[in-house]
């Protein structure tokens, strides 16, 4: 009966769906994906953030909103609001200290609910926080959203340059459209070249540089949104 | 027949055994685990390094050996050698490229043949690089190590603390040792108080702090440790 209800981001949809990937974790990939959706909700834009990162859900707490539980209403799950933003995580759904260990079919029922049985409204852009690396739910999802665009977020450095390639190879095996590469953490120790490696091996452009910064890291454990200014607010610029 | 080798590095063994584990990836744990490993073996230690990220392998990129193989002889597996240490890590045995994915059972007997048909000879220090976080590795360790000491990296934020402290208690959960914290990336944008919050929390020694440097972020890009001096050797100093 619950597989009656469409999902609404699937081809056809008028929401722009973007995913945000990376070949491994501390790039800062959620810190991207939350000041870029923060960024475009203060625009005026509907909205919606997944925090599918199912391991690492950082999301909630970036946005500070980590101890926000969603709203059930009869079988519809109301996300909760943070800076503008509708956003759900596996986090809302886990007693802290719960160590996640989810598999296979799990991870894809659960990511389909998320897309499925959550109430978005109508939304202009929904973006989505890929865990690091190529895994099942980086497969799910490219099952669930085929039209998805995906960003490839890296470091400036070598290592991390190497695997956030292979994110962007994977995506794209699964019919997925590598729209760009943002490069973070960069003007400081972690040296440069790594965003203009992966978008020439990509064959994507540099869609913004975000410089590692102190009021970043800081107003990420604040939960206070720095909205890195109009440099994270065009990549995805619809 | 196979299992009839016993593993060298269970309880009774004279070699040390240290695992090394974070909360998020990113934090340096790989960085800290592969120059804690040259620092020892510079001393004359016999020295090993199981590379157990299985989705992050960036031991064998660290240590300047991205393309080294182990040699089989036998059925026994030689491990290949840098600075003085004998890795070896799932990377040796994929194609780069091939996304890894590891799944409990394959697992858990590809750990269990790291630690029984990799032949390392007699060791003073057996270091572990453990997947960040807590998951199927952590827990596999865990039942075939359960004499190993743990050490937690974190760098200096709330945010990286506060799952750090997850993983350590995990590893106490299946009768591990934690024995203390290295905090990483000290000094720099990252802030302060890490370290200090997550060893006070799993009520263990900061063991060391390890600065924001530049050195240390090419020298992992280029492969050639930097010895992190006498901080990161003294940490888990036999
Ligand atoms: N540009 C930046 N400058 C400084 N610190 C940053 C920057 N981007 C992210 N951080 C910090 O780095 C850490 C890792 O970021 P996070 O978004 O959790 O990475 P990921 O999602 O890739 O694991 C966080 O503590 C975050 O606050
Ligand atoms: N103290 C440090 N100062 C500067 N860069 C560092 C430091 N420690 C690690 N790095 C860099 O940070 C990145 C992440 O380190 P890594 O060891 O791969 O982390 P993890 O194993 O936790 O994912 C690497 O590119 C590494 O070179």
């Amino acid at each position: 009966l619950r597989g009656e209800r469409r999902m609404p981001f699937g081809p056809g949809t008028l929401t722009r769906v973007i995913a945000v990937t990376s070949g491994k974790g501390g790039v800062g990939k959620s810190t991207v994906t939350a000041e870029l959706a923060v960024a475009l909700a203060s625009r005026g834009l509907a909205v919606g953030l997944v925090d599918a990162d199912v391991f690492g859900f950082s999301i909630p707490g970036i946005l500070g909103v980590a101890d926000a539980k969603p709203t059930q209403v009869g079988d519809m799950i109301l996300p909760p609001v943070a800076h503008g933003v509708k956003v759900i995580s596996i986090g809302m759904f886990v007693d802290d200290g719960t160590p996640v260990s989810w598999r296979g079919p799990l991870l894809h029922r659960t990511m389909q609910q998320f897309l499925t049985d959550v109430f978005f409204g109508d939304l202009d852009v929904l973006l989505l926080d890929l865990p690091p690396g190529t895994g099942d739910v980086a497969i799910t999802l490219g099952q669930l959203l085929p039209n998805a665009e995906v960003v490839v977020v890296t470091t400036p450095q070598a290592a991390a340059a190497s695997v956030a390639e292979r994110s962007g190879l994977v995506a794209r095996q699964t019919g997925q459209t590598v729209v760009g590469v943002v490069e973070n953490m960069s003007g400081g120790v972690f040296g440069s070249g790594g965003g203009d490696e992966v978008a020439r091996r990509l064959e994507v452009p540099v869609l913004a540089r975000i410089p590692l910064s102190p009021a970043v890291a800081a107003a990420g454990d604040a939960g206070v949104p720095v909205m890195l200014g109009d440099a994270s607010a065009d990549p995805a610029d619809p």
